[in-house]
């Protein structure tokens, strides 16, 4: 059973992958998320953090035993069991689908169209429009995928939910209103169930979606 | 925590890249 | 053993990461990438391919026995076999870092660096320089990896090398001349190295390194 320390910031969606995992795998993790553990900007700036973690970023993982991961899909595998890492070779390939789905086709538009309303980040008009309507395409697909399934992959969570699922928090809490999201019903029952299962709420708590989307916070 | 998101490294471009690939190899093949 | 279609357009470095797993594993795959099986803009517009594969992008993978797969990371890791994937569950992890670090930190910077030297985007001075001195932080960080490792995990080459491999395929081939990849002849050892095993060679053919920086192809 892994055990080890997370380094990351607070609130980093990227570690909540790897923290949920190890909710359901029963890996012992710690969170180095604050002084005197580790200040972002700081500690991943030394020397000795570099040497293990040779990119400077977080979420980084450092076991007990010494062994150093980066890269929050890494990680969150690592920590991960075999059920949620997918037990079949076609269910794991289906798993590591929907997680690279997560970072090609959610992230970038997720993150254009919710940085400027969290304040850091430029608001482009441009841009905020492209990002919605790339944000309803993969919803569409999500809608579609989900319409005779309870789970992305299989019928119980795995890693491609924990990952699509935490790609798409800062949408359902900042900007993914009621009307937005009307139209993708199947997504919103899959992300209620997800973010509701014990594991999801240890790790993020109480998950309130959006109720009026945001905009530009200068 | 906002702060520090603020520093991740996303690649915002990435539709202006996918778009112009994927017209250029729709060219490229007739 | 793996066997299907693999849809694509020829020279499609996201799908030789799935051909050159096939040749490790043995697994059987057809390549459609021109007419009549298959043309791209054409082919993966049909609501055939689109129930299928929701995206429309390619590569995607049809297993014979008709499991579909899209995103190349997953359908290479389908198609590997377990010394590929990484046969501990630490070097699995390890396998996964460098996949993902590939899509993370070398395809941006080597798209915005390439692209405009194939005339597929129009050159921008400014990206390409931020683009230069990212990949130069990329093959620092790689050429310090590989001071004392003839691959990327473990021993032998696994689902990270040839991911990594691929990802800079047209950095090796376009922009890095001689004097730019001094620097780090690690990486260029490794690469050689990778290139040069018979499994990439079947898909890749003969690579031939850069001799000159490419530059903006109107």
């Amino acid at each position: 059973m892994a055990a080890g320390t997370l380094f990351t910031y607070p609130d980093n969606w990227r570690a909540f992958k790897a923290q949920i995992a190890a909710q359901y795998s029963g890996a012992r993790l710690k969170v180095a998320n604050n002084a005197p553990a580790f200040t972002f900007g700081q500690t991943n700036r030394t020397p000795a953090f570099l040497n293990n973690f040779p990119l400077g970023k977080v979420p980084a993982y450092q076991g007990d035993d010494g062994f150093c991961l980066f890269e929050s899909n890494a990680i969150a595998h690592f920590l991960s069991n075999e059920a949620l890492r997918g037990a079949t070779p076609q269910a794991a390939a289906q798993v590591l689908q929907w997680v690279s789905f997560a970072d090609a086709e959610i992230v970038p538009p997720a993150s254009a169209w919710v940085f400027p309303t969290l304040g850091i980040m430029h608001f482009n008009k441009q841009a905020t429009e492209q990002a919605k309507e790339e944000t309803k395409k993969v919803l569409s697909v999500l809608n579609q995928h989900l319409n005779t399934r309870t789970f992305l992959v299989g019928e119980r969570v795995s890693l491609a939910d924990v990952s699509v699922a935490c790609a798409m928090l800062w949408l359902y809490k900042q900007v993914l209103e009621p009307a937005f999201r009307q139209p993708y019903p199947n997504v919103t029952r899959w992300f209620t169930t997800c973010v509701n299962q014990p594991q999801f709420k240890a790790v993020l708590g109480e998950v309130k979606l959006c109720e009026k989307m945001a905009q530009f916070d200068a | 925590g906002l702060q520090c998101l603020a520093t991740e490294n996303i690649w915002f471009d990435k539709h202006r890249y996918d778009d112009a690939e994927r017209c250029f190899y729709e060219g490229a093949n007739g």
